[in-house]
């Protein structure tokens, strides 16, 4: 079998108007880092599941894609995460893992900084975690106890997502309650993201 | 929202989706990219028809069928639909290709008022990545480690 992998950030109404020739070349770098990141599992032999860690990652890292960091606020200013993970077969290296076990996700996520781990280490850990579906702090602790890094809430916050989440609402966007970290410039085109 | 789904050497299929979900939603919402079957997806099966079984007189192995499916959007949308999992369904009930498997879902998302996209990948190492709206980042990248990526609908 020939390895590919295919990613994608969000989808909707993306405004042309807001795509300087800057803003798209950090884009498109960004999704061709997550597809090389990912790629290079595949080419040393790694599976599936790592290759698409490995490319998530990328994205959940980058502030200009609604995950991670960078992800939107609800309307009570706070980031809730959620991830996914699912494998048409079990890992081929991991016996232990049962054919039943298909997938997980997680939501309500505050602390994980990197939400496409926690899935992961969730996923391999059947053991213990022989649920489909969890939310909340137990996943985050689990995953913590794993070695997973565990962040507090606002390491999530860029200003670019408090300004539309304030704007959404109706809200004074200033002052801000961080200093920005970011560069205020590359405000996403997909403004209110639909998740 | 993010994701990613590849198909390793071993043949197998490996989907994953990020999100934080939707600008302003209610607190303690939870979207469709943690609910299995609606925003992520993966399934292998053996097709039993008669199809299947003149490849397996004619190859002497058992056809094997597999896709993953990540979806990124209108979230309640794809909830409502099963999206990511009706792909598959579609694939295995209709035979339809992955395709228009997936151009179908996503057709059928924006007539119920859903926009979104769909990125998904067979077996065989075939890509789709329909959209309903105007843009979805998005890439592909295969044996040869050229990143090929696109924003809009028409690129």
């Amino acid at each position: 079998t020939k390895p590919v992998l295919v990613i994608h950030g969000g989808a909707g109404t993306l405004d042309r108007s807001r795509l300087t020739p800057e803003l798209r070349v950090k884009y498109i770098a960004a999704l061709e880092q997550a597809l090389l990141a990912g790629n290079e599992v595949l080419t040393n032999g790694g599976e599936a599941l790592d290759a698409v860690v490995a490319a998530v990652t990328v994205l959940e890292d980058c502030p200009l894609f609604n995950s991670g960091k960078g992800a939107v606020f609800n309307s009570a200013g706070k980031n809730e995460l959620e991830a996914s993970v699912m494998l048409s077969r079990p890992p081929s290296n991991r016996p232990d893992i049962l054919p039943t076990r298909r997938g997980l996700g997680v939501t309500l996520i505050t602390r994980a900084k990197n939400p496409s781990h926690l899935v992961r280490a969730l996923y391999l850990a059947p053991e213990s975690i022989h649920h489909a579906f969890l939310s909340g702090a137990y996943p985050e602790d689990f995953a913590a106890s794993r070695g997973e890094t565990l962040v507090d809430p606002s390491y999530f916050w860029t200003e670019a997502r408090w300004r539309e989440h304030r704007r959404g609402l109706g809200l004074p966007e200033d002052p801000l309650p961080y200093p920005s970290t970011t560069d205020s410039s590359d405000a996403p085109l997909d403004q209110l993201p639909k998740g | 929202t993010v994701g990613a789904v590849a198909l390793d050497a071993q043949g197998c299929i490996a989907c994953l989706t990020s999100t934080g979900g939707l600008t302003n939603k209610l607190p303690g919402r939870v979207g469709d990219t943690p609910t299995m079957g609606t925003g992520f997806w993966a399934e292998e099966w053996k097709p039993t028809g008669p199809l299947a079984r003149l490849w397996r007189k004619l190859t002497r192995k058992p056809l094997r069928v597999a896709v993953g499916v990540s979806g990124t959007g209108d979230g309640d949308y794809f909830i409502r639909l099963n999206a990511a999992s009706t792909v598959a369904h579609r694939m295995k009930y209709l035979g339809e290709s992955l395709e228009k498997a997936t151009s179908a879902v996503v057709e059928d998302l924006k007539l119920n008022g859903g926009l979104g996209g769909l990125i998904a990948v067979n077996q065989d190492g075939q890509v789709a990545l329909p959209l309903n709206c105007s843009g979805m980042y998005r890439g592909v990248i295969r044996t040869d480690g050229v990143p090929k990526t696109a924003i809009f609908d028409d690129e």
